[in-house]
């Protein structure tokens, strides 16, 4: 395991986290989209089904079920606990555009046809449109708390270093995923636009607004 | 590329 890897999953990990504890201390959902949050843990959901099959490390298990974790507590969270603030008029991104393409190129483009493979690809391919509601929302009410934009910069920053970790990977061990390549490359993008908003506004001490 | 059994990564 290299330093990109590490850091990429540091990174996703604190993204989690940095959005669990705003829900938690401002007992409000507000801004956030219940959707992407549901994909999210679908995405975990069914890629992790080979914490059942297969045994990697303990890294590996233990990080799996704390993501698992994180994506159904913020889910209860949102839909659950906090329901009263969740902004349902503002979330309004038609998920079966993104279900039905993501489906079906999972069952074209796999590396074999085996339910667990394709679940797998699946995952992968939902990843990396997953985020699209939230940041569909974000437009939508052209504007966004700063801590929001913190979960929305390490969530991205997670994707960058791991296209560093692939990259590392196939220099070194020759290895590389070209679906988790292809994916990996397509979800950062999504980010490019907001990473250039975090760093001209947030970082400068203002609040994300559009204009 | 990894197989099934070869995905480590999170």
């Amino acid at each position: 395991m290299n330093i990109f890897r590490i850091l990429g999953d540091v990174s996703h990990l604190l993204a989690m986290i940095i959005l669990l504890v705003k829900i938690w201390r401002s007992k409000s959902c507000a801004g956030i989209s219940g959707k992407s949050q549901v994909l999210f843990a679908i995405v975990f959901t069914s890629r992790y089904l080979d914490l059942f099959t297969n045994f990697f490390s303990i890294y590996n298990t233990v990080m799996k079920f704390v993501f698992l974790m994180c994506a159904y507590i913020t889910v209860y969270l949102i839909y659950g606990k906090f329901r009263k603030t969740f902004d349902n008029e503002n979330d309004s991104f038609r998920l079966e555009f993104l279900l039905i393409p993501v489906t079906g190129l999972s069952f074209l483009e796999n590396q074999s046809f085996t339910p667990l493979e394709i679940l797998w690809t699946f995952s992968i391919y939902l990843e990396s449109v997953a985020i699209l509601p939230q940041l569909f929302m974000i437009s939508k009410t052209g504007e966004a708390e700063t801590i929001t934009t913190h979960y929305l910069f390490f969530l991205g920053l997670y994707h960058a270093l791991y296209l560093a970790n692939w990259i590392w990977r196939y220099q070194t061990e020759n290895y590389y995923d070209q679906i988790a390549v292809v994916s990996g490359v397509v979800q950062t993008i999504f980010y490019c636009d907001f990473f250039y908003l975090y760093v001209t506004k947030v970082l400068k001490g203002k609040k994300l607004s559009l204009p | 590329a990894g197989s099934a059994s070869g995905k480590d990564e999170l």
